[in-house]
């Protein structure tokens, strides 16, 4: 199949062909993409090899074509349901979040394991108890979760996740976890954001 | 100078070369690099070339030596200070992280613009009203913000730090926003994460 690096590289791609679009460029080709992502032609081309037979040999790539192809590839014109585990400060702060509905990502169920928490409302959702995902996340249709709880209970939580058929898990916690190979894991890791960007602060500059 | 983008690669470039360390790996060629990273070896090459001279051709290179030279120049053995600006969930949620400390990056004050928030302490900081950055920050050595204020505060917040002087910030908030050219900002975005595993549950798989 797809290298899963080569598909987490598409909303790069996406989000450079959305904005050529919106200035108007109808027509690009992969050196000027290349130009523009810092990465070279050919890695491109490779790159959405994988995906379609896309441009024309001398012709470039047209924008509105591929992006829509590439939009349809990713499954972003679908609307998607979202639970968050771990209603604490940050799972708050995650339900209340305005990025994910414009993007077709619905949160529609939260969860947590204290006492004192579940059974208590949290943007509109009830919270539920942790031991009923499998059962209330079925219910609710729920393809992917979001994981909010402290590192020391991330990896089980997430075992129970995929047990109860959850492949795709965006985790939070700072703790690099283990998954069955078809469930997605993506960690928000600001560190490693903070980390590029002290090159610039760095003595000589 | 070296383009923004090949900066941003830098950090997952150490995180698999430092998991090859740990393997006791102790050579590698920028083809087995690239396969790990799923870039061309001449992407690898081209990227490294804008910070130094590294490997031998034909030999490939000595994983300690270039481990160590790239955390030199992403300025990864050095401490930095952090401010946090926004002390609602989220930045309650960050000046806790655990995540930060280990790598060098010490949270050292906190700020908020609620008069019912400053004078409140959090994760054993005082929250100063964000009117006194300059002066605050200037004294604690800060050199990094975090901003975790709503979306349609971010901009007014971040122009506020550029007046500051601060040339690095993490931003949380759901909104692009602008900067100087000299001042580096990074967006948390989990919009983007999940739309790199989206391609996963889409129908056809
Ligand atoms: N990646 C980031 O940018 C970032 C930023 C801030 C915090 N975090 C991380 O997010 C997580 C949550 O932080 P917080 O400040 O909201 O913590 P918190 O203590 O306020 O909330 C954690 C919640 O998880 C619940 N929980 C614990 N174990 C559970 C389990 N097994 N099943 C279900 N729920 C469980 C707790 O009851 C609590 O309500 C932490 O791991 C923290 O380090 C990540
Ligand atoms: N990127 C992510 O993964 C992620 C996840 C969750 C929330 N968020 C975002 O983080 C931000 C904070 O979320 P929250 O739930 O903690 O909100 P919140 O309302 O609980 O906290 C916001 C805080 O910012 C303060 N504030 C507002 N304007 C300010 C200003 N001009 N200067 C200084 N402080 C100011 C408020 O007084 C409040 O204490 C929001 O933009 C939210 O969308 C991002």
């Amino acid at each position: 199949g797809v290298p899963e690096v080569v598909v987490e590289r598409l909303p790069q791609y996406l989000r450079a062909l959305a904005h050529l679009k919106e200035s108007g460029i109808e027509v690009i080709s992969s050196q000027q993409l290349g130009d523009l992502l810092q990465v070279t032609p050919a890695q491109i081309r490779k790159d959405l090899s994988y995906f379609g037979r896309f441009g024309k040999q001398g012709r470039g790539y047209a924008i509105s074509n591929l992006l829509a192809q590439l939009r349809s590839i990713l499954g972003l014109d679908q609307t998607w349901n979202v639970a968050v585990v771990g209603i604490g400060r940050l799972g708050r702060a995650i339900i209340s979040y305005p990025g994910f509905e414009p993007e077709g990502f619905r949160i529609v169920c939260a969860f947590d394991s204290d006492k004192a928490v579940v059974g208590q409302w949290a943007g509109g959702l009830m919270i539920h108890d942790f031991s009923t995902f499998k059962k209330v996340a079925g219910a609710e249709g729920v393809q992917i979760a979001v994981v909010a709880v402290p590192a020391a209970a991330a990896q089980d939580v997430i075992d129970q996740l995929v047990d109860a058929g959850i492949k795709a898990v965006l985790n939070y916690a700072p703790k690099s976890t283990l998954a069955p190979a078809d469930v997605r894991i993506r960690n928000v890791d600001p560190v490693v954001a903070l980390q590029s960007m002290t090159y610039y602060l760095s003595a000589a500059r």
